[in-house]
């Protein structure tokens, strides 16, 4: 289902942004 | 990651203190994380639910609680 597919992708790159986030906040690499 | 660091994230995507993130805005994060100017628009596409083009902190942090549930952070 390319749907269901697209949704994961978005999820990835979600936690990307959101843990990028957090490293920032946090300093570490 | 409690509600204020939610506000402190919303804050630095932010940057002009507007209450609200826009497109531009998210762009401009392009310099200072490690996401390409096409996932920081998929970002925006995911976090703007009602695809009004601004993000409010409603959004954000529901976006937030949403790669929480999926339990994302490492």
């Amino acid at each position: 289902d390319p749907n269901m597919k697209a949704g994961a992708a978005n999820e990835g790159v979600l936690a990307n942004f959101f843990n990028s986030l957090l490293s920032k906040k946090t300093g570490a690499p | 990651v409690g509600q204020s660091s939610i506000l402190e994230f919303f804050q630095i995507c932010d940057i002009e203190n507007k209450g609200f993130i826009t497109r531009r805005n998210m762009q401009r994060l392009n310099g200072e994380l490690p996401l390409s100017a096409e996932e920081l628009e998929n970002v925006f596409d995911t976090l703007d639910s009602d695809g009004n083009g601004y993000l409010t902190l409603d959004e954000f942090s529901s976006g937030f609680s949403m790669f929480s549930v999926c339990s994302y952070v490492q």
